[in-house]
């Protein structure tokens, strides 16, 4: 493990623990993206097929229960909780996830290393989170006062995602390995979409005013 | 073989 990876998924933790905090203290979603959560749960569930199969380390297995359980109790929080629910966007988180599913699950059937249940599996879910962020990122778009600790979730989510291209440049010089562009591909399409909402978070935190995104 | 195939990552 290098300081990279390290790094990122520290980041990712964060990212999930900011939002925890905010549903859980603030008992409020507002301007968290649903369908983007669901869609998370969904990765995750499809990505981590291997903790049954495989041990790799007790961090991996740890880390990996964490992003599970987080993830499904987030949606749960969203969609059941009596109070979270009442602050969730309904009529602005109009996203159709379908629309990414269906065509992350079609390339998954096509482009993969190996034609296996587990392997086409972890694909989609390589191929879903380089776009789970859109329903959120469209959320913000429409949103005129994105609270910061919103903000700071998509930041950290975005920071992950940097970090870990980092980890790969480090690993393909450090480490023996073979091509998998697929998860290259994935994770640098995915961490461009967070482009133009790093450009707009680190203006507004220049000028010290409140993030915006322009419609 | 302890090839680098990404599926230690999270």
């Amino acid at each position: 493990m290098n300081i990279f990876r390290l790094a990122g998924d520290m980041t990712h933790l964060a990212s999930v623990l900011v939002l925890l905090l905010k549903i859980h203290t603030i008992k409020s979603c507002a301007g968290v993206s649903l369908k983007t959560q669901e869609l998370y749960a969904l990765v995750f569930a499809t990505r981590y097929l291997d903790i049954v199969t495989d041990f790799i380390s007790v961090y991996n297995t740890v880390m990996k229960l964490i992003f599970l359980g987080s993830s499904f109790s987030i949606v749960w929080y969203i969609r059941h909780h009596r109070v979270v629910r009442r602050s969730y966007d309904k009529d602005q988180d109009t996203f159709r996830h379908y629309l990414l599913m269906i065509p992350c699950m079609l390339l998954a059937l096509f482009v993969h290393e190996k034609f296996t249940f587990k392997e086409v599996m972890w694909t989609f879910s390589l191929y879903l989170e380089a776009v789970a962020i859109l329903p959120q990122l469209v959320l913000l778009q429409r949103t005129r006062n994105i609270d910061n600790l919103t903000g700071q979730y998509v930041f950290l989510l975005g920071a992950y995602r940097g970090l870990y291209i980092f980890n790969w440049i480090y690993r393909y010089f450090t480490e023996p390995h073979f091509v998998h562009w697929i998860t290259w591909i994935a994770g640098v399409v995915q961490t461009l979409l967070y482009a133009d909402f790093f450009y707009y978070y680190f203006e507004s935190w220049k000028n010290n005013v409140r993030l915006q995104l322009p419609a | 073989r302890n090839f680098y195939n990404g599926k230690d990552e999270l």
